[in-house]
């Protein structure tokens, strides 16, 4: 279904980001980015920033696939 | 509303970023 292509989609994105397979994404993985992704580190913060909702400094595989949603389907979708 | 125009210049960072890594996901730039 369309449903599983966006979270298998939002698996493999998680992956990149979580280059060691922890189950999560931190500030200095994203960081990594810096070179593989045409942002800046400062537009990686940012969306670091935007995506660590509970601010704990820590992205989880759901804060992580909320942001995704949104940015697929508009706000407020995924509760 | 200065609360909004953030939320939209984060929205736009967020797009970017997900384009960026579908991009790079199919190797279409």
């Amino acid at each position: 279904s369309d449903c599983s292509a966006v979270l298998e989609k939002t698996r493999e994105f998680f992956q990149i980001c979580d280059i060691e397979g922890k189950g999560f994404i931190t500030r200095r993985d994203m960081q990594r980015l810096n070179g593989e992704l045409p942002q800046s580190a400062e537009e990686l913060e940012n969306v670091f920033d935007t995506l660590d909702t509970d601010a704990n400094g820590y992205l989880t595989f759901e804060e992580f696939s909320s942001g995704f949603s949104e940015f697929m389907f508009g706000p407020g979708v995924v509760s | 509303d200065p609360n909004m125009k953030g939320a939209a210049a984060n929205e736009g960072v967020l797009a970017n970023f997900f384009n960026s890594l579908l991009s790079k996901k199919t190797g279409v730039p």
